[in-house]
């Protein structure tokens, strides 16, 4: 493993944990996106579903379990928590679930590594993934008034995807064998979600002024 | 030297 993947890893690790503790220590989760949330809970348990009989590594499947555990937790503190539930602002985090969902799972039906029911369920992941902090994005311009942890969650996220990039990058160059289009062309669209967060993100960092986001 | 089976990455 190179430093940019551990570097990638520990920083959306990080983002889960800020997001949770948000959560958990504030009981709010005030400018959260419910369905950016479940979209990841997806996310994972497709593409983890080979948890159970392909063994990587015993990191892997600890951060696999973590971002699970971590991902369905969120999705049941909005949901159910019966403190948490009341700051949630459903008419605010109106994106629908399926615009995203039916085109990856067509997608991913059609443009795979392989046709396998494991293939197409990782592939589909891949996809899901790119497109899910869209809601989050939506909700965070209509809101605009953006609190420091969930400003920070999503740039972890954002820095989680870079981070992964160069990853590639350096794979490809270190590694015999190392050729993936499907993962990278996702990823990078992913992170191309992000430019725009990230712009007004550093603004606000280097003027010292609350992060807002224009209408 | 075929390429090993599953994804290493998360």
């Amino acid at each position: 493993m190179n430093i940019f993947r551990l570097a990638g890893d520990m920083t959306h690790l990080a983002s889960v944990l800020v997001l949770l503790l948000k959560i958990h220590t504030i009981k709010s989760c005030a400018g959260v996106s419910l369905k950016t949330q479940e979209l990841y809970a997806l996310v994972f348990a497709t593409r983890y579903l080979d948890i159970f009989f392909n063994f990587v590594s015993f990191y892997n499947t600890i951060m696999k379990l973590i971002f699970l555990g971590s991902s369905f937790s969120i999705v049941w503190y909005i949901r159910r928590h019966r403190i948490v539930r009341r700051s949630y602002d459903k008419d605010q985090d109106t994106f629908r679930h399926l615009f995203l969902l039916l085109p990856c799972l067509l997608l991913a039906l059609v443009i795979n590594e392989r046709f396998t029911f494991k293939e197409v369920l990782w592939t589909f992941s891949l996809y899901l993934e790119a497109v899910a902090i869209l809601p989050q994005l939506v909700l965070l311009q209509r809101t605009r008034n953006i609190d420091n942890l969930t400003g920070q969650y999503v740039f972890l996220l954002g820095a989680y995807r870079a981070l992964y990039i160069l990853n590639w990058i350096y794979r490809y160059f270190t590694e015999e064998h190392y050729v993936h289009w499907i993962t990278w062309i996702a990823g990078t669209i992913q992170t191309l979600l992000y430019g725009d967060f990230f712009y007004y993100y550093f603004q606000s960092w280097k003027n010292n002024v609350r992060l807002e986001l224009p209408a | 030297d075929s390429e090993p089976e599953g994804h290493d990455e998360l």
